[in-house]
């Protein structure tokens, strides 16, 4: 029944509906020409998860404003006086979402580069001293988390690291 | 005479893949299209 | 049989606890996983018969749930043309199980993943099927849609979950496609169509993958214009046969601005399913050529196509340009004589007669003839003209001209061609004419070949009526609006240049004034 087209391309032993008749058709096209999907049908909420939600009081903003998708407004953020601090908030902070690729994007444009293996973004401090095919050898600034040992005093910094190599198959 | 299939609203034109805002068979505006991005699976830290 | 006492309330209560789990704000991973792995011990996800039961009720009370929200949400006044506001809340929230017992499922089967994906497909298929049966005219096709736009959006993320088995995934909407076509569930049509042509699907499935995909979407593109074809015939469409026209127009010129390879190596199946009379729309298939292909311009003055590098290449062609040759016992006959041309059991007289469908046949096809077979018996004959030829001119001891027409003067295939035009009736031959005018598309060995054939019988033809039929298959496909096909164009611009062909001496130019006009302007917008 499918005519010049062999069914030679498998698919689920579905029972065939059955065929129908012209009118048949014309008649059930009609009536599906009054219930045609709607924009909406296709739209999902872009519904924003928050990892750790915490009570916002009713007097803020109770969804995100749209600008955090818009990438002009990460390029903004990445300039000063804000610096890096936002970008890495956003990468940290809202994963799985489209600012923390707006955010790594940013970063990326600064030449920070990010290693897989620690999940830590890294900056050259200055030229690197060694580099090869594989991997370049320095100083570099990261940026981290950071707990001090006496653990009074932690949170994000920026560190300095000498003599660092950063392996290349671990730069995303 | 056929239709003038530049009424149909799409960039027929277009250097970019029409595709990407193809909203629907249906309308002749593009999908205001959700942002392509992947995430790097390694960008999710536990 | 029914179902087993309690499993519809049992099935209930767990879409009311799958719900609260949903709604659980942030992710919910553990929640998740924990219910998946309660289905499984609950023996719903075996792929057997309690896990179609299972899904079906879940069909059942999520498409439930959201018609009945069609009186509440949008006031009992509703017209019946302002569409229905509706809930999609059940349907998410069972569409959202389907990517989660993908993703939650126990690892160590990753392949029984897919068969319950695929179980689950059938199920859907089946209920849908049913639905539309029970319901026709009174069908509501926009729950199933959400519930397959969710689908879509889930299992073609690049969630690791769904990564691997992407193109089997896809395979699985495609054959769910393919069973829920317009033919079989008419009142999806619109729905079908969207569904197919979505960004999360047609893209996906025509990119990547080696072209492994493009097989499955060429049938659901057949699927479309056969359930369309009967209602294409005549110029005069009602409104939502005009809208799915529309709608399909849309769709294949995303496919010619996006996928041309897909369109050209299919064009020989599509021009099967689409009428004659869907000139625009064929058009739009026959004019799509690779895109690392530059098209000269064919008003160029004096260009030789002759001397392109394209014109020597063949087209690829994917679909089986033989197969309703031999479904007729043809094919046979038509080597025996294409390699002796001796008048095996008069091979030619019959011909015509075997190109007519029984009278039973011919009115549901709405034509006398078997278009399937015509095309399959000109391009096959064709293609075998064409490697008799470059056989030839490869073993020729002193090189052959290309640009000599006497070389494509393989007689065996004339003599074909030449016997259908003459002996056909007017309605065989306008097929037969069509059947080589859909050659005429690129820079390629099958349009230089067809061009030459349809110029050929234009000229040796002595009867004018032939001269003004040849015309009027070449005409008709210039009138209609843009796109017209690069082969076309060359071919009638030589026709109405080369003095060789007598054209603008030809008394049908002159039948009537606008006919006239009408030859002038072409022949000018042609240049």
């Amino acid at each position: 029944d499918l005519g010049a087209i062999g069914d030679n391309l498998g698919g689920p032993t579905v029972t065939a509906g059955p065929m129908h008749d012209q009118l048949y058709n014309l008649q059930m096209l009609e009536a599906a020409y009054h219930k045609l999907p709607q924009p909406k049908d296709s739209e999902r909420a872009r519904s924003y998860i928050p990892k750790h939600p915490v009570a916002t009081p009713s007097s803020y903003p109770q969804v995100q404003a749209p600008i955090v998708n818009n990438p002009a407004f990460w390029e903004r953020l990445g300039m000063e006086p804000y610096g890096a601090d936002t970008l890495f908030f956003a990468f940290y902070y809202q994963q799985n979402t489209y600012q923390q690729y707006l955010a790594a994007k940013e970063l990326k444009k600064q030449s920070w580069r990010f290693h897989k293996k620690y999940n830590t973004w890294f900056q050259r401090h200055e030229e690197p001293k060694v580099t090869t095919d594989e991997y370049e050898q320095g100083t570099y600034v990261y940026f981290d988390f950071h707990i001090a040992n006496d653990d009074l005093q932690h949170g994000w910094c920026q560190r300095i690291k000498t003599e660092f190599t950063f392996e290349y198959n671990y730069l995303e | 005479l056929g239709i003038d299939l530049l009424t149909l609203g799409l960039n027929l034109n277009s250097s970019e893949d029409l595709h990407k805002t193809f909203s629907s068979p249906w309308s002749d505006e593009p999908a205001k299209g959700d942002p392509e991005f992947v995430v790097p699976q390694c960008y999710y830290t536990k | 049989e029914p179902d087993p006492a309690g499993f519809r309330d049992q099935v209930s209560s767990l879409l009311m606890e799958w719900y609260g789990i949903c709604e659980l704000p942030g992710a919910n991973d553990v929640a998740c996983s924990h219910f998946i792995l309660k289905l499984h011990q609950g023996g719903f996800l075996k792929g057997d018969d309690m896990t179609d039961r299972f899904f079906r009720c879940l069909t059942e009370f999520a498409v439930a749930h959201c018609l009945s929200s069609e009186g509440i949400n949008s006031g009992s006044a509703q017209s019946s043309q302002q569409p229905q506001s509706l809930s999609f809340l059940a349907i998410d929230t069972y569409a959202k199980l389907l990517f989660s017992i993908l993703k939650y499922g126990p690892v160590e089967q990753g392949s029984s993943k897919l068969l319950v994906l695929q179980r689950i497909m059938a199920v859907t298929i089946r209920y849908i099927q049913k639905d539309a049966e029970d319901k026709k005219a009174s069908f509501n096709p926009r729950p199933y849609f959400r519930l397959f736009i969710n689908w879509l959006l889930d299992l073609n993320s690049s969630d690791p979950a769904v990564d691997g088995a992407s193109f089997q995934i896809l395979v699985t909407f495609s054959n769910a496609f393919h069973a829920l076509q317009p033919l079989k569930v008419p009142s999806f049509s619109f729905a079908w169509l969207e569904l197919v042509s979505h960004r999360s699907f047609m893209p996906k499935i025509l990119t990547g993958n080696s072209q492994k995909g493009w097989p499955y979407f060429q049938r659901l593109l057949v699927d479309l214009f056969q359930f369309m074809e009967p209602f294409l015939r005549n110029a005069e469409l009602g409104v939502p046969v005009h809208f799915l026209y529309k709608g399909t127009l849309r769709v294949l010129l995303v496919l010619l601005h996006d996928f041309p390879e897909f369109l050209c190596d299919y064009h020989f199946t599509f021009c099967d399913v689409i009428p004659p009379s869907c000139i625009q729309m064929r058009n739009i298939i026959l004019s799509a050529f690779p895109r690392n292909m530059r098209l000269p311009d064919p008003s160029t003055p004096n260009l030789k196509i002759d001397l392109l590098a394209e014109i020597s290449q063949s087209p690829r062609i994917l679909s089986e340009v033989d197969a309703a040759l031999k479904a007729k016992q043809m094919k046979a006959d038509v080597d025996e004589y294409l390699k002796t041309r001796q008048q095996v059991s008069s091979f030619l007289s019959e011909l015509k007669q075997r190109l007519l469908l029984p009278p039973s046949e011919a009115a549901i096809s709405g034509t006398r003839y078997d278009v399937p077979l015509i095309n399959s018996l000109v391009l096959y004959v064709g293609m075998q003209a064409i490697q008799q030829l470059q056989a030839r001119t490869a073993h020729a001891q002193t090189p052959v001209n290309p640009a000599s027409l006497a070389v494509f003067l393989i007689s065996a295939a004339l003599d074909i061609f030449q016997t259908l035009i003459v002996e056909l009736d007017t309605e065989g031959r306008y097929l037969f004419l069509n059947a080589v005018a859909n050659q005429l598309r690129y820079p390629n060995t099958h349009t230089h070949y067809f061009s030459f054939v349809l110029l050929y019988l234009f000229a040796e033809s002595n009867q004018e009526i032939i001269q003004e039929q040849i015309t009027r298959v070449l005409f008709e496909r210039l009138i209609v609006n843009r796109p017209h096909p690069w082969g076309l164009l060359i071919t009638f611009i030589e026709l109405i240049k080369n003095p060789r062909y007598n054209f603008w001496n030809r008394s049908f130019i002159r039948c009537a004034p606008e006919i006239e006009k009408l030859f002038e302007s072409v022949a000018r917008s042609c240049g």
